[in-house]
């Protein structure tokens, strides 16, 4: 039980540090379990260190920084125990352009085993879609689908 | 086991039946503040069985019934139809498709079909246990939520490992 | 003391419904206390609907329309007890293209008498602006000012 | 009173000196994420006595100092100064023009100056006060903070208004 649950934490934390460097394009992070030595009861500290800068509390990190270290948790957990499908509601808000680009080429790679529904405002992740939805509300308060390409008006 | 096909009738602001088709890969859902995008996702979270209202926004489970405009009545019942590829045999069923259908009419009766078999709740959420997708998992965050995965509670990230784990 | 609640609540509530109307371009809010023969001690209930909408619970609302709710009741804070200035780190994060248009238009008039310091990735919002300072880290972990114009790649 | 002028020596991430020019309008600070915007606002936020290391993101004040990289050692202590246009006296002062500044040590030891005379951290707040800037008052949002305007605890929201009130 304790062994299981070492095991899989490792396995996790191994994702968690490769996913991270390749989304931040280097920089280190790790979980860190507070009581070794009670592993089912012991909580965990999440360690993250952007490229070059020095390792500190995630509280410190930017806003665009944790929402990126919070998306290689995740793809850290579905590296470990994918889900089929996966409807992710703007997790890209706060990322510049730039970290919206790294998080795209990731999304594609990984939709090779996963399919993916994204809902999005940022241009970037529209890009690096397969296929474009629009919801529209030409009559108020009524929403309907419609087509939209990406040179519509849609994308920020 | 892939997501084919949302169809939506009174769901939240989708008050005229609504189809979605979706292909392997990555869909994105575009659109201005409040068209709906959220609802989406809230239908689909729905139809797989979520049962807290909150979760949904809501604050009683009849908030997500299509509740009229200042043009339009509201309507009696919400309805959601999820179709599912199921050739690899991830849903233990035998159907290489399956059908979830939830219903909620205003009077607060439900109805729950598996491929147009009426079922209860319990068993369209037993039928997707274990699959990754639901409750348990991280297959759906919803907008606002990513930043939880770092929850300042060591002891809820425990939690979120041991779902994982 | 209750009577001064009373007016002060009032005239914050005129405003808000005003803020809300011209950010929606228009709709209908209103603060709603949830006790008023217990002014004092009593909860205030937001009421929001934007145009063409039945009014129903905040909660309901979308992310961006929630945002821009909450906007509109800052708006009325403020223009009931002006601040010399104002620093708003990325408040314009959930807002669609019309709307950081709408929220620029507004923030310009209100600039008038308030001096403000946005935080922003929004190009719209940076169009708004009377000057842009760029802050960036060549050296990793170490932050300085550069100048920047609209053209350089910084806006989503 | 209008800002004029914010400078900065060892500030969480501005490991050198920086000045920012503030005019009257609208002024817009952007770069990538990380860069340092928030430490401005931060900066801004400390400088007019902020004491809680939370509403700084940090854990203690000692981590508002800048902590080094791996290229550059930690530095001893942390300094912001804001100078304000006063002519109209919003500030209850004779100068026409105000110089606030703080000074964190490593050490813990903490130095406060108003137009360079030495002075307490009740002064700068004190001084403040009633002008709508600083701990009261709405004139600080800070990133993510917008929608707790909204709070759904409506005894919170009253605190909100009895503050604007
Ligand atoms: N039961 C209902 N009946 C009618 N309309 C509803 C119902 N529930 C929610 N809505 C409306 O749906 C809209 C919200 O839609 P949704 O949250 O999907 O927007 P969104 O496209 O995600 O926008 P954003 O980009 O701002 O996140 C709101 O305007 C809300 O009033
Ligand atoms: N005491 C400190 N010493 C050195 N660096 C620090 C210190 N405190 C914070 N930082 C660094 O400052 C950076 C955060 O800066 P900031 O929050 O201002 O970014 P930002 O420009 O607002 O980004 P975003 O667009 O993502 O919100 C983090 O990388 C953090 O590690
Ligand atoms: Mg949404
Ligand atoms: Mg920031």
């Amino acid at each position: 039980m304790e062994k299981k649950f070492k095991e899989e934490f490792g396995i996790i934390n191994k994702h968690f540090s490769r996913v991270f460097a390749q989304l931040f394009g280097g920089g280190r992070a790790e979980l860190v379990l507070e009581d070794p030595d009670n592993v089912l009861t012991s909580g965990i500290e999440i360690v993250a260190q952007p490229p070059g800068k020095k390792l500190q509390s995630i509280s410190l990190l930017s806003g665009g920084e944790k929402a990126l270290t919070a998306i290689s948790i995740l793809f850290a957990i579905l590296e470990h125990k994918p889900a089929p499908f996966c409807v992710l509601d703007e997790i890209d808000a706060a990322l510049d352009e730039s970290n919206v680009q790294s998080f795209g080429k990731y999304l594609r790679k990984f939709s090779e085993k996963t399919q993916f529904v994204l809902i999005t405002h940022r241009r970037g992740t529209m890009e690096s879609s397969d296929v474009l939805y629009g919801v529209a509300m030409e009559e108020k308060g009524v929403s309907r689908m419609v087509s939209v390409r990406l040179e519509d008006d849609i994308a920020s | 086991m892939l997501l084919k096909k949302l169809e939506m009738y009174g769901f939240k602001s989708f008050a005229d039946r609504i189809e979605i088709e979706f292909d392997k890969g990555i869909t994105a859902i575009v659109g201005p503040n409040g068209s709906g995008k959220s609802n989406v996702a809230d239908a689909i979270r729905w139809v797989l069985g979520e049962q807290s209202a909150k979760s949904l926004r809501g604050n009683k489970m009849e908030d997500i019934i299509f509740s009229g405009t200042q043009q339009r009545k509201p309507l009696g019942f919400a309805e959601v139809s999820l179709t599912l590829d199921n050739s690899d045999h991830a849903l233990p069923v035998d159907f290489t498709e399956v059908t979830i259908t939830r219903r909620l009419f205003r009077s607060g009766e439900s109805e729950y079909y598996i491929n147009r078999s009426s079922c209860r709740l319990k068993d369209i959420v037993e039928l997707f246990m274990d699959t990754g997708v639901g409750k348990e998992g991280y297959s759906i965050i919803g907008q606002g939520r990513i930043e939880e995965i770092l929850s300042t509670q060591p002891e809820n990230r425990r939690l979120v490992f041991e779902e994982a784990a």
